[in-house]
């Protein structure tokens, strides 16, 4: 196993054993920093792991970060690790980073979909959804992003269990939503909610259940905005800002909706690059170059969250 | 393990809506087992379909016939799966 996160390699796609291990060298190199905490297990009883960067206080305001609820989009998964290494790194050295977290936490699910990571790695690179199983069908899994309760089984995600969109029997059905909601709701004191996906060059704002501004859009469009042109200002990689609804499509049931509709104001979606036309195969020699573009956007949105406190 | 042999990922460049409609009658149709990897939303973003390969010549008709330019992004998607497990078999060594 990859023991020291000096010799973990962040530009290569890992399988979750090592990615699970690396967490622990992580929290063992940063421990005053950086502590890992099980917020529950998956459907098919894998750990889920959280790992909160705090400096201290008590129930500070937090940022939240979720890479890899769809689990077939690697490099988001590897985008957090990269990032999750790079806020335990440079915090000391890099003052904007350091003063965010002497007044805030930050809280990142790197594999939000563990089950499903690991099918992509044993069975079937091409799996997007959870594992579980659907009463009275052959077909396995739901959609974790059509699951949360935001205009649950609206339009834009299927009642048919064997599609790649079906939103579950009910909102919150999938154990791994649920142990997210439980840790959201038991907090409280969340600032800003940032699912992180791939691909096709989005940063988005809410809603996508619905086509209607949400009453902080303008807001949410020009803190979007200035941070795509941070993260565009690295290798020219160019994003479309927007809602869920306006810029893509609808989409009912969604996380940001979720967190955005329990006041969570700061809540964004990414979609990472595909700027070689791969698609989810991006090639791994592009992980490091997306992360670092990305992480100029992720550090302006936590900025703003620092310097606008609500 | 499920192997994606011969299947291609084809980058599709809507010009009208009437096109759009024609890829969204594709999403519903379950014959040709399609995995819309970007859906057709809008004239400004590509649509992406990994299409298996029993359905490449149906589906490559399908696009002519209408006029709906196409260009295969992944012309044998196994091949990059295998590059990318070598990858990660490497790098793990």
């Amino acid at each position: 196993k990859e023991r020291s996160t000096r010799s973990f390699n962040f530009g290569s796609y890992h399988p979750i054993e090592t990615i699970y291990s690396w967490m622990d060298t992580l929290v063992a190199q940063h421990p005053k920093l950086v502590t890992k905490q099980e917020i529950g297990r998956s459907y098919e009883n894998r750990p889920m792991y959280v790992l909160k960067f705090s400096t201290g206080g008590n129930n500070r305001p937090a940022i939240w970060m979720d890479t890899g609820i769809h689990s077939r989009e690697w490099v988001s998964q590897a985008t957090g690790v990269w990032t999750a290494n790079k806020i335990a790194t440079d915090y000391g050295t890099d003052a904007s980073l350091t003063s965010l977290l002497n007044t805030m936490d930050i809280y990142m699910l790197l594999l939000a979909n563990p089950d499903g990571y690991a099918y992509t790695h044993s069975n079937d690179r091409m799996w997007r959804k959870t594992r579980s199983k659907n009463s009275g069908s052959v077909c396995r899994g739901v959609d974790p992003n059509r699951n949360w309760n935001a205009g649950f089984g609206g339009p834009g995600a299927s009642r048919n269990p064997c599609s790649d969109s079906y939103h579950g029997p009910s909102a919150h059905s999938e154990i791994e939503v649920k142990n997210v909601v439980d840790l959201v709701r038991n907090h409280g004191n969340f600032k800003s909610f940032i699912s992180v996906h791939a691909y096709s060059q989005l940063l988005m704002y809410p809603y996508g259940y619905s086509c209607k501004s949400v009453p902080h859009q303008s807001e949410l469009d020009s803190v979007g905005r200035a941070a795509v042109q941070k993260l565009t200002s690295l290798y020219g990689t160019r994003y479309k800002v927007g809602s869920i609804c306006n810029i893509i499509y609808q989409a009912s049931g969604g996380s940001i909706d979720w967190s955005y509709d329990i006041g969570i104001k700061y809540s964004f979606a990414f979609e990472l690059r595909d700027t070689g036309r791969y698609g989810f195969i991006l090639p791994a020699n592009q992980i490091i170059p997306t992360a670092s573009e990305t992480w100029l956007a992720l550090k302006h949105v936590m900025e703003y969250v620092r310097d606008h406190p609500y | 393990e499920r192997l994606f042999v011969g299947e291609q990922v084809l980058r599709v460049n809507v010009e009208s809506e009437e096109q759009m409609q024609l890829l969204q009658a594709l999403e519903t149709q379950e014959e040709w087992e399609l995995d819309f990897w970007l859906h057709p939303v809008s004239t400004e973003l590509p649509v992406d379909i990994r299409v298996p390969r029993s359905s490449v010549s149906a589906v490559t008709e399908f696009l002519s016939a209408h006029g709906i330019p196409y260009s295969v992004i992944i012309n044998n998607l196994q091949e990059l799966l295998d590059e990318e497990k070598a990858e990660m078999m490497e790098n793990q060594m």
